[in-house]
């Protein structure tokens, strides 16, 4: 089912962004 | 065009609200009109970082504007200001190229777009502070059209953040 790939493919970029989101760093360093 | 653009500021200001709703603060942050006091703003912001946004800091908001534009603008200016601040002093970032919210607008004519800039810039806060992954890990568990919106969002943000 083409639309159920899609909902799958739009959802694991979500999951990447804010996983991607999560590990970075940030704050004034010190 | 950017992809906001496409996206349209008013279908972000709505998907915002429905965010902002998640930090269940004291004032009601349902609507539009709800939120032009900036009461609201400042309590989810002293949720993000309440050693930044400090009880002495949340008192320069007046509680009880009513339909007190100008008043409302003070309130509003207040917020912007925290805002650029911490994101300077905090988070060691500066957002050069994005368009501020007018504060004005939101004020006067409760502009769902201006708003939705405002609300962009709290959501910046959110997922740069040092709690940021209990916000991120909410917009997670957000419907998936909402969390699309928030995506691009922040993208945009980070389009235009620099050291």
């Amino acid at each position: 089912d083409p639309n159920m790939k899609g909902a799958a493919a739009n959802e694991g970029v979500l999951a990447n962004f804010f996983n991607s989101l999560l590990s970075k760093k940030t704050g004034v360093p010190g | 065009m950017s992809a906001l653009e496409t996206l349209g500021r008013v279908e972000l200001c709505e998907s915002l609200l429905t965010w902002i709703q998640t930090f269940a603060v004291e004032a009601p942050c349902s609507a539009v009109d709800e939120m032009t006091s900036g009461v609201a703003m400042a309590q989810v912001l002293q949720k993000i970082d309440g050693m930044y946004f400090t009880d002495a800091w949340i008192s320069r908001i007046k509680p009880d504007v009513g339909d007190n534009w100008r008043l409302k603008i003070s309130n509003l200016k207040k917020i912007l200001k925290g805002i650029l601040d911490y994101n300077h002093e905090v988070l060691g970032q500066q957002i050069n190229d994005f368009t501020l919210p007018d504060v004005s607008l939101i004020a006067e004519h409760s502009d769902s777009a201006e708003l939705g800039r405002m609300l962009q810039l709290i959501l910046g806060c959110a997922v740069n502070c040092e709690q940021k992954q209990e916000y991120i890990q909410t917009i997670m568990m957000m419907e998936e059209s909402v969390q699309h919106v928030v995506m691009t969002a922040i993208q945009e943000l980070m389009s235009k953040e620099s050291p």
